[in-house]
């Protein structure tokens, strides 16, 4: 399904920033995304605020995959 | 409301994330 082509594609994503296969993203995972994506430091650094939705300098596969099907389908669709 | 202001502007940086993701897996070899 739609659904499960989604997920797949979160965990492909959430595997290019983990590296080192944590389970989670910080910030410097984030930073050494700098010359692989088009996009600058201060975009990245953007990019982890918005998604670390507690705040604690960790990215989860949750909140990753919530930030991922808000940009998918809008907001409020999680 | 300047709340609003900043998620639109949130919204535009992740959708240009995102999209630079799905152009890295399925653009150019």
């Amino acid at each position: 399904s739609d659904c499960s082509a989604v997920l797949e594609k979160t965990r492909e994503f959430f595997q290019i920033c983990d590296i080192e296969g944590k389970g989670f993203i910080t910030r410097r995972d984030m930073q050494r995304l700098n010359g692989e994506l088009p996009l600058s430091a201060e975009e990245l650094e953007n990019v982890f605020d918005t998604l670390d939705t507690d705040g604690n300098g960790y990215l989860t596969l949750e909140e990753f995959s919530s930030g991922f099907s808000e940009f998918m389908f809008g907001p409020g669709v999680v | 409301d300047p709340n609003m202001k900043g998620a639109a502007a949130n919204e535009g940086v992740l959708a240009n994330f995102f999209n630079s993701l799905l152009s890295k897996k399925t653009g150019a070899p």
